[in-house]
């Protein structure tokens, strides 16, 4: 049997094949076939081909082909388990893993990645992407925030103000996420909400995804003059190393009517999380009573 | 007491640069500095706000929702009041900005014959319920709330990914790794007011009948 974390109100599956998430099923009956996978886009390395003289950078996301490349990974998952909160932690290579997450009383699932150091041995610019594909019938249409305002429609391969001719069918779909993307077949939305501005996009109907994390191996010529290579110096300068990235996600499905309301809910719990102070105190003292 | 770095972060995170990364590593370093520097300060702010709203010496307890005008308030007006007073009374307050890698050095000390206060601040319009996860370095330990009530709470081993993270950034600051004492996150339920604090405490059980619940781990279902 594969793994599964639930709350009260939701349960999330795992493949026990792949390790991967599989299926979510809420109390009130709604089933949703919900897969994640990591892939990475190359990115175009900007040679002088007149089809591909831009590379991509830190200005430009720009992969050299539309295809989004599985990691080889070879999934190690552990189940954590208690009534406060289940976790499955996953580690999926030796640079990318995760903990999906759910408390007792909640009805989503908090996933919280760790993608880095990015390996460039291959010489091949990185910009590393998770999926979740659902059945559900988005027919091309997503939605994406604005700034933290209100979500607006997107349409793939389409603008409504001219005619768009794709030539980046994955560029030319992305979208900034400032704090959600969602998608619905107007029975059931899929929301994911971020605690970070990310790029995103639905390249497929029925899924999301979102680009985690980037390194690359050269300049965009739009003025930086560096390749997006930023890395961390460890004990002294001669040992420095590629960004590590944590982050989370909160993955909310709902009917409909409802989601909305949950969507700002849960944008300004995340956005605005409780601040904690600590103090150490002598208990005879009886301080703080 | 000031926020004038604070002005700076707050530059910096409204910069194109600052928030995408299109800027040379040279910059990146910069900023982090600069953005560095106003957390300390930030914290330390906080940290005087709080201590005086809960000695009940403040009369800053209206404005709690609004850092800015907190922070002001306190640099302008109360400021030296604040220091002598979070002094006076031996309050050491600290925060943990590098909380979501488990490393909380606070929370994580010994708390033998003592007790840990957790000040959860909502900023919040609205009354939140959530579950709190701060690093300690037990696990038979008993939270109560500011009643005095048990509250219920779970352990679970801090994983090897936060681990290496840690270590990672004890290496990047040149501190000592200590990797022979176990690290468990404590987990317990939480309630706060609108624009308003509730106080915890985590204290270690004299026996062993602590309360806090043993997470069950199942280890390595391969694929």
């Amino acid at each position: 049997h594969g793994a599964h974390a639930k709350s009260n109100s939701v349960q999330f599956t795992f493949s026990s094949s792949t390790g991967l998430l599989e299926r979510l099923k809420r109390k009130d009956g709604v089933e949703v076939s919900l897969e994640q996978s990591f892939c990475w886009y190359n990115a175009s390395d900007g040679n002088t081909e007149e089809t591909r003289g831009q590379a991509s950078g830190a200005y430009v996301f720009r992969p050299n082909t539309s295809s989004c490349f599985a990691l080889g990974y070879n999934v190690t998952t552990s189940s954590v388990k208690g009534s406060l909160v289940e976790e499955v932690h996953q580690q999926l290579t030796s640079w990318v893993s995760q903990v999906v997450r759910v408390f007792k009383d909640s009805e989503n699932a908090e996933v919280e990645f760790t993608v880095g150091p990015i390996p460039f041995e291959d010489q091949l610019g990185k910009e590393i992407v998770t999926k979740l594909s659902t059945d559900l019938e988005s027919n091309g249409v997503f939605y994406t925030d604005s700034n933290g305002r209100d979500f607006i429609k997107r349409v793939r391969d389409y603008r409504s103000d001219w005619e768009l001719e794709v030539h980046e069918e994955i560029a030319g779909n992305y979208y900034p996420v400032n704090s959600g993307i969602f998608l619905s077949d107007n029975s059931t939305d899929f929301s994911i909400l971020v605690d970070r501005s990310i790029g995103g996009s639905s390249i497929s109907d029925g899924e999301l995804e979102l680009m985690v994390h980037r390194r690359l191996l050269h300049d965009d010529g739009k003025g930086v003059a560096e390749a997006l290579n930023e890395t961390t110096c460890l004990d002294d300068s001669s040992t420095c190393e590629g960004l590590v990235v944590r982050g989370t996600f909160l993955i909310d499905v709902r009917p409909v009517n409802e989601s909305a309301f949950w969507r700002r809910n849960l944008i300004q719990r995340k956005l605005f999380p409780l601040q904690l102070v600590f103090s150490v105190v002598n208990d005879e003292d009886g301080q703080f009573n | 007491l000031s926020s004038d770095s604070l002005e700076e972060a707050l530059a910096v995170l409204q910069h194109h640069d600052g928030v995408s990364g299109t800027e040379q590593q040279h910059v990146a370093s910069d900023y982090t500095k600069r953005l560095f520097l106003a957390s300390v300060e930030s914290e330390s702010l906080i940290n005087a706000a709080l201590a005086q709203l809960i000695t009940g010496k403040s009369r800053l307890a209206g404005y709690v929702g609004r850092l800015q005008m907190v922070t002001n308030e306190i640099s302008n007006n109360y400021g030296h009041q604040a220091i002598k007073e979070t002094g006076s009374s031996s309050m050491n307050f600290q925060q943990c900005p590098l909380s979501n890698i488990s490393y909380c050095p606070p929370s994580e000390a010994d708390l033998t014959g003592k007790s840990l206060a957790v000040i959860a601040y909502n900023p919040l319009g609205w009354e939140r319920k959530e579950t709190v996860r701060i690093t300690v370095s037990d696990y038979k330990l008993d939270v109560f709330d500011s009643s005095g009530n048990l509250v219920p709470s779970q352990i679970i081993p801090v994983s090897q990914t936060s681990t290496k993270l840690r270590e990672r950034h004890l290496r990047s600051i040149q501190k000592p790794i200590v990797s022979d004492e176990p690290l468990f996150e404590l987990l317990f339920e939480c309630s706060t007011p609108p624009l308003g604090y509730s106080t915890y405490y985590v204290k270690p059980s004299q026996n062993d009948s602590y309360s806090a619940e043993h997470s069950l781990i199942e280890e390595n279902i391969q694929s």
